[in-house]
Parts: C-alpha cells; structure tokens; sequence
C-alpha cells in the first residue's frame, strides 16, 4: 500500500503543481523495466485477483507517469533530461542483468529476469536521490514521495521477517536486494526525519 | 527454459 501511495502522491503532485521539477522519470523508466521483468507472470498465471491487480496498476501508472513527465504538457514542459542525467542504462541495466543471470535460483527465463529486477529495483531510487543531491532543496510532496518510496521495502522486510518465522520462507535475493534499497535511503531519512522534527524545510547536504 | 520463476509476492 505504500508503494501504491507513493506512485498516487507523485500523480497527485504532478497534477496538482503541473510541475516535475525535483522528480526524476529515469527512476520511473527504471521501476517501468523492473515492473516489465518481474511482472511477465502476469500472462501465464494466476496467484489472485489482489496480485493481478496490483501488478496492471503498477506497471501502467508508471508508464503513464512517463508519459506525463516526458510528453505531456504542462508537466512535460519543466522535466530536464539534461538535471536527470544518472546513466543508469550502464550503470544500473548491466550489473543488473550480469547479477541476475549469475544469482539466479534456476537458469529459466522468467527466473532469470525476476532475479535482475530485484538487483534493478534495490538501486533504482539512485537516479532520484541523485538528482536530489543537486537541487539540495527538496519540495515538500516530493520529500514524502521518496520517503513513502524508501519506507514500502522496510515494511517488506518486516513482512519477510515474519514470513521466515511462520511458515519457514526463505527469499536470499529478495533479501538482499530489499536490504541493499533500503540502506539506500537511510541518510536521505535522517534529513527527511530531522526536517519533519524541527518542522523545516528538507535540505540535503 | 520458460518453468519456474513461481513467486507470490509483487
């Protein structure tokens, strides 16, 4: 629920201020392939009308978010490709695809690409905590966009704790991957945290 | 080359 609320938090900010600036669509393009790798299931079974659902929301709010964010004016018109310009098509696409055909559980295609969107996932917000790092002043929606972005793997992390105990789940890749992501927000929460604290404006370092 | 990756989470 948290990563649906924070793909509706984004929606709602680019319709309410028509305005991305501050917001990367490279981290969109990047949860767009991931979605694609994982998701592909989504033709050849069925686990229930709840994961089917989400996963048609998923993948097709992003994609509208990149069609909003490079495409679609009044929003299209203040994205700059140029201020979001991590490259994450070698940096992130490759050792995403070397990680998952080498860590994957079996050498299938579907396993295969759902190992290298676990990899891909834990690294997307790079692009976004970059372009952060830039503009140092961050807009208020867009700080609780992120952090809902960086809270929706610790609440999966907690579930997978609970699942280890209760019925023995054992998930090395997601766990790792989930642990890689969410350490990845960790100092982008501290100033997130302290600016709520002090009711200030978030300013990253 | 297409069994497998069966998991129940998003």
């Amino acid at each position: 629920m948290l990563h649906l609320m924070s793909i509706l938090l984004l929606l709602w900010k680019l319709k309410k201020s028509k305005s991305c600036v501050g917001i990367s669509c490279r981290m969109q393009e990047c949860y767009a392939i991931v979605f694609c790798l994982r998701y592909l299931d989504l033709f050849y079974q069925f686990i229930s009308v709840y994961n089917t659902a989400m996963k048609v929301v998923f993948i097709s709010s992003t994609f509208y978010l990149i069609f909003l964010m490079r495409f679609q004016p009044p929003v299209s018109a203040t994205y700059d490709r140029t201020a979001d310009s991590f490259p994450y098509e070698q940096y992130l696409l490759g050792p995403a695809a070397v990680l998952g055909f080498i860590s994957a559980e079996e050498w299938s295609i579907p396993e295969i690409f759902w190992t290298a969107s676990i990899w891909l996932e834990s690294v997307s917000i790079l692009p976004q905590l970059i372009l952060l790092q830039q503009l140092r002043e961050v807009e208020n929606l867009t700080a609780e966009f992120v952090a809902t972005m960086g809270a929706y793997r610790f609440f999966y992390i907690l579930n997978w704790i609970y699942r280890y105990f209760a019925e023995g789940y054992v998930n090395w890749i997601g766990w790792l991957g989930g642990i890689v992501q969410t350490g990845l927000y960790v100092d982008f929460f501290y100033y997130y945290a302290m600016s709520k604290w002090y009711g200030q404006k978030l300013v990253l370092p | 080359l297409w069994e497998g990756g069966e998991h129940d989470e998003l």
